[in-house]
């Protein structure tokens, strides 16, 4: 397992900063995969009552061969589960994202990346933490890219 | 790539 923590800092209220990259509409999520994982056609739920939702998309981009093979020979959807811990007014907010592909002992690839965020007046801060567990050798740089 | 991703579409929404 590999972990790497990142300081943010973003230019907006946690409110703002929610209602936009957790919108209900998921467009957000649909725009950073558009432009970054090459699929615009991801798909994202509706939240449901356990404030959760499921993010599914296929990741367009270049692969080593030992990964593809390991995958199947093509790279499957990915289903992204998130958790949103946030109430209208609170000073900050943790969001959680766990992404596995949909393949047989697709966990054995399982990326978790939470967000926790708080509040500073007209901007907010916090870090991002993802934890890798692919569990093949040389992965983890491909993949934190 | 997702920070700066956030970042930039953060100030395109402003």
């Amino acid at each position: 397992m590999k972990e790497a923590v990142f300081d943010v800092n973003f230019n907006v209220s946690l409110k703002t900063f929610i209602e936009t990259v957790y919108s209900d509409d998921g467009k957000f999520y649909k725009s950073f995969h558009s432009e970054v994982t090459n699929d615009p056609k991801a798909k994202v739920t509706s939240w449901d009552h356990t404030h959760s939702r499921t993010i599914t998309f296929t990741p367009d981009v270049k692969l080593p061969g030992f990964f593809k093979t390991a995958l199947g020979g093509a790279i499957p959807p990915i289903n992204d589960a998130q958790q949103l811990t946030y109430s209208e007014g609170a000073t900050s907010a943790k969001g959680l994202s766990v992404s596995t592909p949909s393949i047989k002992g697709g966990e054995r690839f399982r990326t978790q990346v939470e967000i926790e965020i708080q509040s500073c007046g007209a901007t907010c801060k916090g870090k991002i933490r993802i934890e890798l567990t692919a569990s093949i050798f040389g992965l983890q740089g491909m993949l934190e890219g | 790539k997702f920070i700066e991703f956030t970042n930039r579409y953060l100030a395109d929404a402003d």
